[in-house]
Parts: structure tokens; sequence; C-alpha cells
């Protein structure tokens, strides 16, 4: 999975992160400090369609058939997360009480072509 | 001639603009993802130590030798579990003859949730035997009072504990069952009071300021039920 650059045009991962403290959020999430979020950006030119690593996805069972059965000429390739994982948040909620939840999904790890 | 977005093809935005988006869409998944509407406005912010002698006995709380809580979440890998620390808004009831320490827990569910509690303990300090003579052990009973009710006047007996007090100690009151119980019939305050009597006295009731760190509090592991455990609840 590639990482943007000045000069990466394909499909990279484009690393994002906020401090809550800069949002103001810090006087209820107690951790982590911020959030890198992540995402995916970046052209997926035909022949990086279905890479890397999203070969057992559902979407990219369909776009193997379309490509197979020749329809794939009207159908673009997108830039999308293939790998995740989940971010440990303790925080406080609407009735002051603190939580600590796993929250799955949340941190972008790696991108890949549909 | 303006570069266009490979996926969506909408016009490329601004390196301003788009991390304003970015962060406008970062905040929005994280409410939605801890099923909040906005963010918590924090008007009372718990005491500092308060705070971390309550993380420190939840991280303990997760190693400890029965290792309940790891099998409980090994369980649960499928659906996202998530603890509570709750701080109790504290009152000295009245049970009776002896002095009793009162306890307030808010809860909220938003309407069409429904919770299940994997397993919830009661946190409480008690502070040594100031009488050098006594056995080393008194009787600890924990009451869940009627919400709105007076105290000590409509309460009933949840747990009875055995406590060693040569020196001041944490002791836990699993209160699983209770807290499902409350939660299952909507109410907001859970109300509990708590006796450790010693020839009159409380050994459980604070005897410093409120922020003292030694506030009592109540941890819980939770998961939100989906409807599809709820019919099997009703179809058992």
């Amino acid at each position: 999975s590639l990482r943007c650059g000045d000069d990466v045009t394909v499909c990279c991962k484009r690393e994002f992160y906020i401090k809550f403290k800069d949002i103001q959020w810090h006087d209820w999430i107690i951790a982590p400090e911020g959030y890198h979020m992540n995402y995916c950006m970046g052209q997926c030119p035909q022949h990086l369609s279905g890479s890397p690593g999203i070969a057992s996805s559902f979407h990219a069972t369909i776009f193997s058939q379309l490509k197979v059965n020749g329809i794939n000429t009207a159908v673009s390739s997108c830039c999308v997360p293939t790998e995740r994982r989940p971010l440990s948040m303790v925080y406080f909620n609407s009735q002051h009480n603190i939580v600590k939840t796993d929250v799955p999904d949340m941190i972008v790890e790696s991108c890949g072509c549909t | 001639g303006s570069p266009r977005c490979a996926s969506c093809g909408f016009p490329a935005l601004t390196k301003d603009a788009e991390e304003k988006l970015m962060i406008e869409v970062a905040k929005q998944q994280l409410l939605d993802k801890l099923h909040l509407k906005e963010r918590p406005n924090i008007t009372q912010a718990v005491p500092r130590a308060a705070l971390l002698t309550a993380l420190r006995k939840l991280h303990s709380g997760r190693v400890r030798p029965n290792r309940t809580l790891e099998q409980e979440n090994n369980l649960s890998k499928k659906d996202q579990s998530y603890e509570i620390v709750s701080f109790a808004d504290i009152h000295e009831g009245d049970g009776g003859a002896q002095a009793s320490l009162g306890l307030a827990f808010r809860f909220l569910q938003e309407s069409g949730q429904s919770i299940q509690v994997l397993q919830s303990s009661l946190w409480i300090y008690a502070r040594s035997s100031e009488n050098p003579h006594r056995a080393p052990h008194l009787t600890a009973q924990v009451f869940l009072s009627a919400d709105g009710g007076a105290s000590g006047l409509n309460r009933t007996l949840v747990m009875e504990k055995m406590l060693e007090v040569h020196k001041g100690n944490w002791h836990t009151f699993p209160i699983t069952r209770t807290l499902q119980a409350f939660l299952d019939s909507n109410q907001h305050q859970l109300r509990l009071e708590v006796t450790c009597d010693e020839d009159g006295k409380n050994l459980c009731s604070l005897d410093g300021p409120a922020d003292s760190p030694y506030q009592p509090f109540l941890v819980a592991q939770v998961r939100l039920r989906d409807n599809h455990s709820k019919h099997l609840v009703r179809k058992r």
C-alpha cells in the first residue's frame, strides 16, 4: 500500500491526524489524545484494479466478473480502504460516566483499487 | 482544466477546504460510532484523583486471577462491548438504626436501545477499623433503594459480604443482575445503600472531601443487544 507524497498520483494512503485539543474535544475524550483517521486518494488505472489485497471482498468479486465478461469499460475502479484497525477510546458520555470501548474499523491502514 | 476526484467525480478541493471537510467527517464518524447525537457537554468534571483510581482498578480488574472479564471479551468478539465507569452522587442515607452510605448512579438508555450487562461490580473503599480490640472482620451490606422512595424504608438487600478491615482497602461487590434489572426497567437513577457498621460507625462512608481518591464507583461491561438477540431471548 502506497503512502501519499507530493509526486504520488496513484491510489495511496493519506496520513490524517486530528488532535482533540485542536477541536476542543479534549474535555470529553480522555484518551487517546488524537485520532489517526487517514484516508485513501488517488487514481486507479485499469491495470491496478483489484490490487492490492482486496481480492476476497465482495466488490472485488463483482468487478472480476465484470472484467471476465468484458463489460468493464463502463466501470471505473475506486481507491478505497482495504485494511482498517480499531481505535480504543476512553471518554465521558452525556451522563458524565466514563466509557471505555474499542471502536472497530476506525483507522485506515492501507488502501487499494477495487 | 481543474482536477477532479477520481472516485466521485467532484471537483478537487483546496487544501484548506479539504482539511476542514476531513475534520467534519472525522467528528461525524466518531459521534456515529459512539452512538452519540452530539458531543457530550461536560459541565462537571470528575476529580482527577478519583478518575485515576478508577482507571487503575479497571485495568487491574482485567488481569485478576479469575480472568472473568477476559473470558467475556473472548465470547463477544463479534459484538462491540464496552466498559462504563460511573461515579456515584453521594448522600448519607438513614438505613434505620445504623448510618448508611447512599449512592446514586445515573444511566440513560437512548430510546430503542437495549443494553446487556456482561459483568458489573461496585467498588467501595472501607477504612481500617478504629478499634484494635475488635475482630478484623465486619459485615458489609448493599441494599437497593426504591427510586424516589425514602431511604431505609423501602430497600432490598442485594448482597452481604465479610470484609477484612485490619487495614483500609478497596472491595468489590458483584451487581450484574441488579444493574441488568435496573436497565430493563428504564429507570434513570440506580440508588444503592452500603453499610459497613462498626459500633454505629460506617467504615464505608467517605471520611474526607468529596474529591478524595476513595470515591465509590461502579464498573460495568456491557454491549448493545441487537434485534436478533432480542428475538432469541423472547423465543427461549
